[in-house]
């Protein structure tokens, strides 16, 4: 474990906190889409599916279990918990994610290291979680007020992938290696859905107003 | 190697 590595994954811990805390204590989801949580929830149900047959350590079963835990129940609250539901953009809400979820899938029938169930689900995840974003970057285009909570959650979400890049130089660099190119390439192509965001995100904090995207 | 690296990963 590096630093990257590890950071990356203390920075995608502190994402779903802060959405926890937005949803739980403010009993709020305005600005969240559930299309995004929905698809992050299958990202760690067909990504973990490891977590009955292979034992890496403590650590990664804890976080995997954190994670898969954090998504469905941050999908529960929006679908049928009787305040957060109310505040839920649903007009707003439109990607379809059978868009995304049918061509990741065929791609990952396609494009994979091995042909097995396991490692077919688990490339699909990873392409899943390549485009996942894009629902609530559109939803947070369509926003008129980002509220600060919404918008940490979204740069510490970027945060994570962009520190899990450095995390694969690192070990490209230090440790006996096969190259993953599939995992790579996904990797920075969900990176860099981010850049816009971090942009208006960086500007907004330097002239210090609201955060809006440019529709 | 039985386990590929990125799969110790989350």
């Amino acid at each position: 474990m590096n630093i990257f590595r590890l950071a990356g994954d203390m920075t995608h811990l502190a994402s779903v906190l802060v959405l926890l805390l937005k949803i739980h204590t403010i009993k709020s989801c305005a600005g969240v889409s559930l299309k995004t949580q929905e698809l992050y929830a299958l990202v760690f149900a067909t990504r973990y599916l490891d977590i009955v047959t292979d034992f890496i350590s403590v650590y990664n079963t804890v976080m995997k279990l954190i994670f898969l835990g954090s998504s469905f129940s941050i999908v529960w609250y929006i679908r049928h918990h009787r305040v957060v539901r109310r505040s839920y953009d649903k007009d707003q809400d439109t990607f379809r994610h059978y868009l995304l979820m049918i061509p990741c899938m065929l791609l990952a029938l396609f494009v994979h290291e091995k042909f097995t169930f396991k490692e077919v689900m688990w490339t699909f995840s990873l392409y899943l979680e390549a485009v996942a974003i894009l629902p609530q970057l559109v939803l947070l285009q369509r926003t008129r007020n980002i509220d600060n909570l919404t918008g940490q959650y979204v740069f510490l979400l970027g945060a994570y992938r962009g520190l899990y890049i450095f995390n694969w130089i690192y070990r490209y660099f230090t440790e006996p290696h096969f190259v993953h190119w599939i995992t790579w390439i996904a990797g920075v192509v969900q990176t860099l859905l981010y850049a816009d965001f971090f942009y208006y995100y960086f500007e907004s904090w330097k002239n210090n107003v609201r955060l809006q995207l440019p529709a | 190697l039985e386990q590929p690296m990125m799969h110790d990963e989350l």
